[in-house]
């Protein structure tokens, strides 16, 4: 289905699909398969170069709200593992050092001495708030390196403790609630056809992870393998969605009947869980609006390194676009239009990859360099109006060669190790670790598909690791 | 220092165990409770 012939990162090994039922019934076992998985190692992590995204970056990621209270200097609790006088001995230790929601650690009493850090997940269950052994009983016991230092660590934990950081007592009641989904298996939802992407599908929801839904489309042969997206991504829509803003579907007889009637069933996704789209301020006061054949530049959905001319194909109800990439080659289908609502951070203005110094790809057939002034005047067309573009940039916080998780957009199962390679305004290029550019993905700093460091791990969702070798496309 | 910290934190006592004994300390605790 793809214009260009777009390799994509591939996982050593693919596990194997559960069997699509007809019905659509959720599959009895996880299709995650954590066997292999990366995990970001001590070489990584304590890199002189190595700098993670900060979790209050990424707005939709867990905890995200209150990550900035976690800082260096704070104590916590936590096993000493090979340290440890007995085998389930707990002591104090201060975070040192934090990267996404991993967390060095140096026991209390080391002082200088970094021989026995430990990178830890803090969100995970081995990392408690200072008094949270005397809460189970268990006395604070010193690792054995330094059991010989002190004769009474009672004074010793006094001093150190005494106006001290730590963390709240519900911290890990919080952490669970902040990855609870809207959603749950079983739930229908419409979303993009990966087939086609100008259609939309109706598609069962068989698993969640992390807020990564993994859905199953209705009528899908039995080795289609679904798809999978962000709970908050602009693809997924309530039952009803395409009918309401004139957006093309495939479906049963009978859906379509449900959605005339307006006679849902619980099972069909409510509009409430959906991720809400921004309107700017300035949207409505707007006079002009978006229409047929205007054009524009906008991120090829085929091939996310692209930044492409574009023209508006129709104007769907609410707001929604439908563009085609200009460089597609024609085939007068209407199989290659990509739904983008007039908000979408992923649409720009004629001119904007000039301005940001960002390689446009020019319309099929156009030879020598590209001018927006001749093309427009050759194709009789008008740019779409500056004014109509949604370019908000916020202070985000995401900077050139930061690291990251990011979903390959092209394979969406696949989350894999990233960096920020560039940042132009409030858009920014992933690179995937050990992979040739051409793989790069333009990303909105907004979008749901980008993770802190650690998101894996918390999430249980696999982490595609760098790949050594990159093939040559 | 705690002024830095910001109003997000409060103060709280902790109870903590040791194989000497118990005692309990005062400590700061971000405010994620709220």
């Amino acid at each position: 289905s793809k214009p260009s012939q777009v390799v994509q990162p591939q996982p050593p090994t693919v596990p194997p699909e559960p069997v699509a039922s007809p019905n659509c019934l959720p599959p009895p076992e996880s299709t995650v398969d954590l066997e292999g998985t990366f995990s970001w190692s001590v070489s990584y992590l304590e890199d002189s170069n190595f700098k993670a995204v900060p979790v209050s970056c990424f707005r939709h990621a867990p905890m995200s709200e209150c990550w900035e209270q976690m800082s260096a200097g704070m104590k916590v609790e936590v096993a000493c593992g090979e340290e440890g006088v007995t085998k389930d001995a707990f002591w104090v230790a201060t975070v040192v050092a934090i990267a996404g929601y991993k967390a060095k650690l140096r026991f209390e009493g080391f002082v200088e001495d970094s021989s026995k850090d430990i990178w830890v997940d803090l969100c995970s269950e081995e990392v408690h708030p200072v008094g949270w052994c005397a809460t189970q009983g268990r006395p604070l016991i010193p690792p054995r390196t330094i059991q010989h230092k002190y004769r009474d660590w009672k004074e010793f934990l006094m001093r150190r403790l005494t106006g001290a950081r730590t963390l709240p007592t519900n911290f890990m009641s919080r952490v669970v609630e902040s990855q609870k989904s809207r959603f749950r298996p079983g739930l229908n939802v419409e979303v993009v056809d990966k087939n086609r992407i100008a259609q939309m599908r109706v598609a069962t929801v068989t698993e969640v992870v992390g807020k990564r839904l993994h859905l199953r489309y209705h009528g899908a042969p039995p080795d289609d393998n679904g798809f999978w997206c962000h709970e908050d991504a602009p693809i997924i829509h309530p039952v009803g969605w395409s009918r309401e803003v004139g957006h093309e579907i495939v479906a049963s007889q009978s859906y379509h009947e449900k959605c005339i009637s307006g006679t849902y069933d619980p099972n069909d996704a409510p509009p409430e869980l959906f991720a809400i789209t921004p309107i700017p301020s300035n949207f409505h006061s707007s006079k002009m609006n978006f229409s047929e054949g205007m054009k524009l530049e906008a991120i090829d959905p085929l091939n996310l390194s692209a930044i492409c001319v574009a023209t508006v194909m129709k104007v769907l109800h609410n707001n929604y676009l439908m563009i085609r990439i200009d460089s597609y080659e024609s085939d007068n289908t209407c199989s290659d239009w990509f739904c983008y609502h007039a908000t979408s951070p992923c649409i720009f203005p004629a001119g904007f990859c000039e301005m940001n110094n960002i390689t446009l790809t020019p319309p099929r057939g156009y030879e020598g360099q590209f001018s927006w002034f001749l093309y427009l005047k050759k194709t009789q067309a008008t740019a779409a109006p500056p004014a109509l573009f949604y370019r908000e940039v916020p202070s985000h916080g995401f900077e050139e060669g930061m690291a990251l998780e990011s979903a390959d957009l092209m394979d969406p199962r696949l989350v894999c190790v990233a960096k920020v390679k560039q940042v132009k305004g409030r858009l920014l290029k992933v690179h995937f670790d050990g992979w040739e550019s051409d793989f790069d993905q333009w990303i909105d700093y907004h979008s749901p598909d980008i993770y802190p460091v650690g998101w894996c791990d918390m999430s249980g969702y696999r982490l595609e690791g760098p790949k050594s070798q990159a093939p040559k496309r | 220092s705690i002024a830095s910290v910001g109003q997000k934190w409060e103060q709280k006592q902790v109870q903590i165990k040791t194989l000497e004994g118990e005692f309990s300390v005062t400590m700061w605790s971000s405010g994620v409770d709220e």
